[in-house]
């Protein structure tokens, strides 16, 4: 049958004229980009998890977008990512969270599908699963972009309690 | 967050999601990128899903798997199925939106945000992406 790859970088309060046409463009090539990687394993033949995981992956090294480097920071100001896979031939699936030092967290999500016995792992012992299991790690400052980390001193002056569902980031 | 969902030349499905979650977030809180079944989904017999917004109305949605079952015992297409989804976690609440890759080759999104980064390709040579 025809494959067919569908991606998102996040939903929110975006409206026309809202961003810089410079960084619209950005945000448009980073998405081309991501379909490109999915739609080139696709088309070689290959499975759609490869190809999520391949597409993913490119967001995630995107500092543009909220995943892997450029990920929002958390109330102490780190980066803890989540992630999850699930293959619908088998139903298998891997999820992890709470993940502070792994380049690409859907390969450690996708590590827990395919090399443990779990479906979901976090935090601590993430971490620890996913440096035992040799993937690439990279250190905090990968993560922390600039604009991130000015969005958090944003969110610290504003006083209006600790939880906003208005929040404009992530 | 950022999730790609694909249906390959065999018509398997697959799903994948990632997100660094909400700015300012506390006590190790999780949304629903990483609970299966409510952000992130995939079933042969019907789509597979990635979802992105508010992860606490998702979770309470059981939203991707709902979508996948209202499709297996409902019949209804992908389509019906994410808008029903959206209006409900719409209806508590949430926003965000959700792309959906279905057994039957279509591939599409719901979302009731003014905007969701999404892009979408497929054998035919369809391309695009767009923001709003």
């Amino acid at each position: 049958s025809p494959w067919t790859l569908a991606i998102h970088g996040g939903a929110g309060a975006m409206a026309p004229g809202m961003f810089t046409p410079e960084h619209e463009d950005a945000c448009h090539a980073g998405l081309e980009s991501a379909l490109a990687a999915g739609s080139a394993v696709l088309a070689d033949g290959g499975s759609a998890l490869d190809a999520v995981e391949a597409a993913v992956m490119v967001l995630e090294d995107n500092p543009l977008f909220n995943a892997g480097r450029g990920s929002v920071f958390t109330f102490e100001g780190r980066n803890e990512m989540d992630a999850a896979v699930m293959d619908g031939t088998t139903r298998s699936a891997g999820a992890i969270a709470g993940l502070t030092n792994t380049k690409n967290p859907v390969r450690a999500a996708r590590a827990v599908m395919e090399k443990s016995p779990h479906v979901l792992l976090s935090h601590e012992g993430a971490n620890r699963f996913s440096s035992e299991m040799g993937l690439e790690q990279a250190d905090s400052e990968w993560f922390a972009t600039a604009e991130r980390r000015r969005q958090w001193e944003e969110f610290k002056e504003r006083k209006t309690g600790w939880f906003d569902a208005d929040l404009k980031y992530g | 967050t950022v999730g790609a969902v694909a249906v390959d030349a065999s018509g398997h499905v697959a799903a994948a999601t990632s997100t660094g979650g909400l700015t300012g977030k506390r006590w190790g809180r999780i949304g629903d990128s990483p609970v299966i079944g409510a952000g992130t989904y995939a079933d042969d017999r019907a789509c597979a899903v990635s979802a992105t917004g508010t992860g606490e109305v998702f979770i309470r949605n059981a939203a991707a798997h709902e979508i996948a079952a209202r499709m297996r015992l409902l019949g209804e297409t992908a389509q019906q199925a994410v808008d029903a989804v959206m209006a409900e976690v719409g209806a508590m609440g949430g926003d965000g939106g959700v792309i959906f890759a279905a057994h039957d080759g279509s591939a599409g999104f719901a979302f009731n945000t003014p905007g969701m980064f999404r892009g979408r390709a497929d054998a035919s040579g369809l391309h695009e992406t767009a923001i709003y």
